[in-house]
């Protein structure tokens, strides 16, 4: 399961976020932690997008995706210098 | 840079961008490999206090303090989350988890972009001159996101999202991946964020040519910038046995090869390799290269390397003949061994040679760096083309610039051929790419928002393309170095960045973020395809009617459908006048009787900081065609100053 694990950057619908949550981090958290045991945040996003990256298997993040406020699961990619 | 200055007419313009605090307010962000801050370019002698605004900071790593920065590198960070995440933790004996640029790429970029003055620059004594950035009074802010193992785009935005909240006003992307539509590619969604909070964002077409649709970066709110030559080559002759010459190029600086012709050999003849053509690792044969110079066909490995196997092998010399993918576009390395490159043409004849007498024999001539070559520029045959794979409507690349044979700043930890095997270390390295192009119009950018700090990036944009040419001074339009024939929109886009120009535009074609979230409409984008790309909710209007035709781009892609298509397709823009009060009347040439264009109306009378629009109707008059055909026409806008020019392309 680890090795199968792969980079993505989710996108949220920050106005979706539930009142519950004071901050986008925690919904992030709190969702990450809906789907994984064991998934971090590497990074989050506020300006740039809105939204996080982390580490998932394809089955974590085709769950992550179905969440009400999740806009898109996209995997990392590479980009070269020209 | 040690040529462009003179090239684009900056060494005579002191007067149309003078040294006032607004042009050393300009902070450009560039987005590489990271920063060799101990380079000359980097001296921040005469600069003023750090502009107030800017919020960004030199981070500490491996081999890097804040005490690395000053007034002219105010910032310096790097990203590897991503990439460590994806391929394990840095191996800092290898590289720098820091900010230090191990690669020479982000130092090149950054100081032709920004660089200060630096007197006596060279690569080897080749390219000598003062060497100097497009905008010398702009800051630096470096965001290292490219390691060893590439790029990603997790680091990338999150660059993209500290440069925002740094306060950069310019941001410079040499790198590129894939076709991705915008909402799926973070360097355009990263772009559009940046866009929104004024930043220019300039990005390279890419070195896919001279295939079509061969473009990365097309977005809109990006501006995509390609190569083309300057009037500066290398040349080193080739001399062979029956008494002819051709030409070639070259950086070699070394031990000078004997005087007399050497014996000479073709790679594949020297080799038990179906592909020792090539002069791959491991694939000559030392017993039959030895003593000799060696013919290599360019492809699949790096030119440099091939030289290095040249060399392993016992070989004195190397000529690296170009293949069809490249034609006779010509680029010069600093090889580890005396070496040239020929065109394809010169190669083919060069072999015919080899083939036919039984002891051929060569001498290679180096003759240094030679000034005003013409034509130039020339549409370099790697930058990527057109049409836009993405949105065809959009035309694409925006502009080139000087983008071959660039002379800039270099990181000492690693030699100008970037081999584990060079060990040479220069202040100056002389490379080739839209890397290259792209950082030329983010620093030139940078001094047009000196002059003009209320404009928006998109009038920015439209100053460098609708001043920008497209013939040389003897009135023949640019050429391509992949045909050797005139270039064309999809090569050149608006044509060759003309910066004196740019400055005073007369009238610009501007953008506002709601233009552009009305182009994804137009898109028949869905709402979450919206949200995730301009990070808002955005309803598009069902009444609504909107136009990918209608984006206020300074340019026009116009696409006939083959089949069942209506013959006639409108573009309605607007223009900002940015000058005086002035009378434009309009122009169009075209190089097609197929389409009818006409422009309504045909003069625009301008108050002072007046916005009129104008429509242009195509009429395809051949009918539904069952082929893909292209044509070219430009319209202009003319008051007898100013030239505001734009590219047509036009499809079926």
């Amino acid at each position: 399961s680890l090795a199968e694990k792969k980079t993505y950057i989710v996108h949220v619908a920050k106005s979706e976020m539930p009142e519950s949550f004071n901050h986008h981090t925690l919904w992030y958290e709190s969702s990450l932690n809906s789907v994984s045991d064991s998934a971090q945040l590497i990074y989050t996003y506020d300006n740039a997008i809105h939204g996080f990256a982390t580490r998932l298997t394809p089955e974590e993040a085709s769950s992550l995706e179905s969440q009400t406020g999740i806009l898109a699961v996209l995997p990392e990619m590479k980009y070269e210098l020209h | 840079t040690t040529r462009t200055p003179q090239f684009l007419g900056l060494d005579k313009s002191a007067d149309l961008f003078p040294e006032s605090s607004s042009s050393s307010d300009v902070i450009v962000g560039v987005l590489d490999t990271g920063i060799w801050p101990e380079s000359k370019s980097f001296d921040d002698t005469g600069m003023g206090p750090i502009p107030a605004t800017w919020k960004g900071e030199c981070e500490t790593g491996t081999n890097f303090t804040t005490a690395n920065c000053n007034r002219k590198l105010i910032g310096a960070r790097f990203f590897s989350k991503g990439y460590e995440a994806m391929l394990g933790p840095i191996d800092e004996s290898k590289e720098s988890k820091s900010p230090r640029d191990d690669d020479g790429h982000g130092t090149h970029t950054a100081t032709t972009a920004s660089g200060s003055v630096v007197p006596g620059a060279s690569l080897f004594g080749f390219a000598p001159g003062t060497a100097r950035g497009m905008a010398t009074r702009s800051r630096v802010a470096a965001y290292k996101v490219c390691w060893l193992g590439g790029c990603f785009s997790s680091d990338i935005l999150a660059a993209i999202e500290q440069a925002i909240i740094d306060n950069v006003n310019v941001l410079s992307l040499s790198l590129g991946g894939g076709m991705s539509d915008y909402y799926r590619d973070s360097v355009a969604i990263g772009s559009f964020a940046a866009m929104e909070k004024g930043i220019l964002i300039s990005c390279s077409a890419g070195n896919a040519g001279p295939s079509s649709y061969s473009l990365s970066n097309v977005a809109p709110w990006i501006t995509t910038v390609g190569a083309g030559t300057l009037d500066r080559d290398f040349p080193a002759e080739v001399i062979i046995g029956n008494g002819k010459n051709y030409s070639g190029v070259s950086l070699y600086r070394g031990h000078a090869l004997p005087d007399t012709p050497l014996p000479f050999i073709y790679a594949g003849n020297a080799s038990n390799s179906s592909s020792g053509n090539l002069c791959m690792m491991g694939t000559l044969t030392p017993e039959k290269v030895a003593g000799k110079i060696v013919l290599c066909d360019r492809g699949v490995s790096a030119r440099v390397q091939k030289g290095v196997v040249v060399k392993s092998a016992g070989g004195l010399g190397m000529v690296l003949a170009n293949t069809p993918a490249n034609g006779e576009e010509l680029v010069a390395d600093a090889h580890l061994l005396p070496a040239t490159a020929v065109g394809e043409k010169e190669g083919d004849a060069i072999k015919k040679y080899l083939f036919s007498d039984p002891n051929p024999t060569v001498k290679i001539v180096f003759q240094g760096t030679k000034v005003g070559i013409q034509p130039s520029p020339v549409v370099a045959a790697f930058s990527s083309r057109g049409p836009n794979s993405i949105t065809p409507q959009i035309l694409k690349p925006d502009l080139i610039a000087p983008g071959v044979n660039i002379l800039a700043g270099w990181s000492k930890n690693v030699g100008p051929t970037g081999l584990a095997s060079d060990n040479r270390r220069v202040d100056f390295n002389i490379i080739s790419g839209t890397s290259m192009s792209c950082p030329h119009v983010s620093g030139l950018a940078a001094l047009i928002k000196s002059a003009h700090p209320d404009w928006s990036p998109a009038a920015v944009r439209s100053a460098l393309m609708t001043t920008a040419y497209t013939a040389y001074k003897n009135g023949l339009s640019l050429k391509d170095s992949a045909t050797g024939k005139q270039s064309t929109p999809f090569d050149h886009g608006a044509g060759h960045v003309d910066p004196i120009s740019a400055v005073n535009p007369g009238l610009v074609y501007d953008l506002t973020v709601d233009d552009y979230l009305s182009f994804l409409c137009a898109l028949n984008y869905s709402a979450v395809q919206i949200t995730t790309l301009a990070r808002r909710k955005f309803q598009c209007e069902p009444s609504k009617k909107y136009n990918v035709n209608d984006l206020n781009y300074p340019s026009f892609a116009v696409l006939f459908q083959t089949t069942g298509g209506a013959n006639i397709v409108k573009h309605t823009r607007v223009l900002t006048n940015v000058g005086p009060a002035s009378v434009y009347n309009s122009s169009v040439t075209s190089d097609s009787s197929l389409v009818k264009i006409s422009v309504e109306p045909q003069v625009l009378s301008f108050r002072e900081n007046e916005k009129k629009s104008y429509t242009v109707t195509f009429t395809s008059t051949s009918g539904a065609t069952t082929q893909s055909v292209n044509s070219f026409a430009r319209l202009e806008w003319l008051d007898g100053k100013n030239v505001v020019g734009s590219p047509i392309s036009i499809s079926w």
